[in-house]
């Protein structure tokens, strides 16, 4: 089914439109699966939209949650001063029943440095105390870079670079994930395609009528050698 | 099967395509094995018309996507393939603007091959490029090397792209399918995707077809 436009089709962030509250808050029970009382991340600014198929529909969500700082060696090995993921959900309801097909998580930072470099800085925990997590982001920043001056990229305004980048980083992690599961000689990493969603990428590039229709019946060929 | 072939040094294969932002592999993975079936067949190796099919193969959607054994099946109706040159690519649909007095090559059937992957290498070096389809996992971030992801992660049932096998050999060992993606040559191999052969990875051996030219 389309999308719905209105409430769930809501692009700017902000708390979660009526629509989007249940699955919104499902999500977060099932990340915070698990965690003791005081260690549980908390529901930010939600934005998404509804997908209506069958007797279900599907939520496209992406949400940060603010997750508590933790101090306690028993707890987390290293401490961790507050930090602000931003995760995108896909939630399937059906006949109310929640069920979560994916999550993405990424570290984000809520507060804009003054180095004039907003635009590829402000998606990355760059203002965070943390130096590792420091280190990270000016690496990712400069691979971004490098991607954008490749692939000769331009984004339309701050808030969609931005957002590009966030993709960008999480689409990093993801291809180092496909690279730990390749058991061939492939090598996974930046292509023109590392700032769109997966999400995106299927939906431009790929043809799930593959799949989904059996095409027309052809005969099969004789085998090479088949007298 | 010889222990290895590729079509691009017998002149079979034209250069690496890009389909854009348009779900048209079908039509690419297509007229690649149509362009080589016509040189195998009648001596020429011509640069043929993706976006006739989409204009003009109604079985099918065009950029939402589209399935082979239709394409085939479009082409014999329509009476031919016009080439890239007199039909060109622009990546959306537009209205069917072909005409058979243009058309350069025919097709006279297409066929469903095997899903034995020696059968399939057998195949193709006697007979030519081999359009397949496959599960694009992966994909969005190869940049070289033999692809071969764990199977639950490449399911054969979840089929998503379809491209054309132009060889088969072994690097280190490592047995291979070449084959020519329509993402552009800045994708990739140069446009290739090497993807490993003998365990049905990503389905490549549940949907290979070719057209048939008399």
């Amino acid at each position: 089914a389309p999308a719905q436009s209105g409430a769930a089709d809501a692009q700017g962030w902000g708390p979660p439109p009526p629509e989007l509250l249940g699955p919104a808050r499902f999500a977060l029970e099932m990340y915070n699966r698990g965690r003791a009382a005081g260690t549980r991340a908390v529901l930010g600014a939600v934005r998404g939209r509804v997908r209506r198929a069958g007797h279900g529909s599907l939520y496209s969500l992406e949400a940060t949650l603010e997750e508590p700082p933790c101090n306690d060696p028993t707890v987390c090995q290293l401490p961790v001063s507050r930090k602000t993921l931003l995760c995108s959900f896909e939630v399937l309801d059906e006949l109310g029943k929640h069920m979560l097909l994916r999550r993405d998580c990424g570290p984000v930072v809520t507060k804009v440095t003054d180095d004039g470099n907003e635009a590829l800085n402000s998606g990355l925990p760059l203002l965070t105390k943390d130096p590792l997590s420091q280190d990270f982001s000016v690496k990712m920043a400069s691979i971004f870079k490098n991607f954008v001056t490749t692939y000769n990229r331009t984004y339309q305004t701050k808030e969609e670079a931005q957002w590009r980048l966030s993709v960008f980083a999480s689409n990093m992690v993801r291809a180092q994930k496909i690279q730990a599961l390749d058991h061939g000689t492939a090598q996974y990493g930046v292509t023109k395609f590392s700032d769109l969603t997966e999400e995106e990428f299927r939906t431009i590039y790929l043809n799930p009528l593959l799949r989904e229709v059996p095409g027309k019946k052809m005969h099969l060929a004789k085998s090479i050698g088949d007298p | 099967a010889p222990p290895e072939w590729d079509w691009r040094k017998n002149g079979a294969v034209t250069k690496v395509k890009d389909q854009g932002m348009c779900g048209s592999c079908w039509a690419f993975s297509v007229t690649g094995n149509v362009e080589g079936q016509w040189f195998l067949n009648r001596g020429t190796l011509l640069s043929l018309s993706e976006q006739e099919l989409l204009d003009c193969d109604k079985m099918d959607k065009a950029c939402m996507g589209g399935l082979p054994s239709n394409a085939y099946s479009a082409i014999k109706n329509l009476g031919g393939l016009e080439t890239e040159d007199d039909y060109s690519y622009q990546g959306h649909m537009q209205a069917c603007n072909f005409s058979a007095e243009k058309a350069k090559v025919y097709i006279n059937d297409s066929v469903e091959l095997s899903q034995n992957e020696q059968k399939l290498a057998a195949w193709l070096a006697k007979k030519g490029p081999i359009s397949v389809a496959i599960n694009a996992f992966g994909m969005q971030f190869y940049r070289h090397g033999i692809a071969h992801p764990l199977r639950p992660l490449c399911s054969p049932w979840l089929i998503d792209h379809a491209v054309l096998i132009v060889g088969y050999g072994n690097r280190s060992e490592v047995p291979f399918w070449a084959i020519k993606n329509s993402w552009g040559t800045d994708w990739g191999e140069k446009g290739y995707y090497y993807l490993h052969r003998g365990s049905g990875s990503c389905g490549v051996n549940t949907m290979a077809s070719s057209a048939v030219v008399n």
